[in-house]
């Protein structure tokens, strides 16, 4: 049964999306079999990956009972690593899928079929704390929240913390909060990575690995692509990734 | 009857909740009756300006019929700016308050209410185009979309504007796009701006006014200031928001 990792934050635009994938080329490079699961209606992993082609079905299609678990499944170049992307949802129908993930009946259904696929699912998610961010954490095994080495960031995580941890009393045990990961740093002396380091300190607390600022993940995201995908000169921020990976071993382990 | 200008995206963090702040105190500094109103129930906007005191009523004591509109009314500094902000909500409680907003009874009750009180009521919302935002736009005249210049960008501008038109369509006639607004610019020859400007050329297509990506805005959010509150020395970029201040006068007034 594959090991479920979600990518969770309140505030929009930390870098969750950018996370999943970077992470799940890396864990697959590292000959793990993974799926990159794409729940986030706004569908930016599928739209990146598959621009020059009639969208992929995928959850949507799922979820409309239009598709089955391998009709669904996309081969990417990276042998271990499948992408299971939004599908085609109207932009206007973003309520009605919004009510479908509440019920979580269909959703757990397709990470049950989606687990026994591969080792690893990367889940990507919507910010907020709605519906399909509660309800994916009431049916993950693993949550990494990034945020913003900001003072305000402070306090939308600790908000996200509290959900995770209600979540883990009343609907899901076996939730573990993996860490906090800083993204976007710009200073590595940056005064509210202390104060992140004090707040959360400990197990759960936030990983030493951090991923600074670089142009280099926004460009890939400009053409679409993780870094993991644009080859050899990219091998310090690539590292990177391989550091937060080893880390996420080693706390799945102390988990 | 107040004018109601939503500020929406579909994309996370590209600066809703900064525009919202700075538009609200613009307008109220040239004197017009301004009311800077939250519906994002992650709350920022109270959070970042009430800090250190206890949370202010809002929309959220509104809703359960445990506030009136005179007791969620907060004046600023700022003679003509109140702030509506979301109240007390527990983070567990979001799905909650996404409920309550979708059957849009009493989000038409609060907004009418205060639209006797104000000339203007900025808006705040989510990102996405789940319930809340929906519900907004069906009870707003006026939205202005904030996106970043960039490749990947166009996409989830080009959903949004879709569900604007569908709404103007199917629930509201009245909404109308006043436009999108390019924010955190880096290059002012972007080549994406050109791109932007051919997509959505005309009336309702892309502000003339761009913010630029600058420190100062980011600062103002450390500290939960609008950058009005921040004092003299900003006038440039203050300059840039009363320019944008016009162009949305102008822009009504075509409208
Ligand atoms: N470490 C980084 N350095 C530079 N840019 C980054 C970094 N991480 C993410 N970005 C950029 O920041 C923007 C937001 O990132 P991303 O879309 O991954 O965030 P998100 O949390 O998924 O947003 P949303 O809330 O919309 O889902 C993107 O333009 C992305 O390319
Ligand atoms: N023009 C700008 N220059 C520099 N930083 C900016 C600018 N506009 C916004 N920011 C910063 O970018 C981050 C995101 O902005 P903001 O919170 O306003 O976006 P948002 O769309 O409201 O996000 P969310 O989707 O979480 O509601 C904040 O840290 C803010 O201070
Ligand atoms: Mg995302
Ligand atoms: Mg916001």
């Amino acid at each position: 049964m594959a090991k479920r990792i979600v990518l969770a934050s309140q505030k929009g635009g930390v870098g969750k999306t950018t996370i999943a994938l970077n992470l799940a080329v890396v864990f697959a490079e590292k000959g793990r079999s993974t799926i990159l699961l794409d729940l986030d209606p706004q569908g930016a992993v599928g739209l990146a990956l598959a621009r020059d082609e009639a969208e992929w079905m995928g959850v949507a299609e799922y979820l409309m009972n239009k598709a089955t678990i391998d009709e669904i499944l996309h081969q990417t170049k990276i042998p271990s690593l499948t992408i299971v992307a939004r599908g085609g949802l109207d932009a206007r129908d973003v309520c009605e899928y919004e009510k479908v993930m509440q019920s979580q009946g269909l959703l757990k259904q397709l990470l049950d079929g989606l687990s026994r696929k591969a080792d690893y699912i990367i889940i990507d998610t919507p910010s907020g704390l709605g519906m399909v961010t509660r309800a994916t954490l009431a049916t993950a095994n693993y949550v990494i929240v990034p945020m913003q080495a900001e003072h305000l960031a402070l306090r939308s995580t600790s908000q996200i913390l509290r959900v995770i941890e209600h979540v883990r009393e009343q609907e899901n045990p076996d939730l573990e909060l993996l860490g906090i990961l800083p993204n976007m740093v710009e200073l590595s002396k940056d005064p509210a990575l202390n104060v992140m380091n004090t707040l959360w300190s400990g197990f759960g607390g936030v990983f030493d690995t951090i991923i600074p600022r670089a142009e280099v993940f926004a460009a890939a995201s400009q053409i679409g692509l993780p870094i993991g995908f644009l080859g050899g000169k990219l091998s310090f921020e690539a590292r990177r990734f391989e550091q937060l990976a080893s880390e996420i071993d080693s706390r799945i382990e102390a988990a």
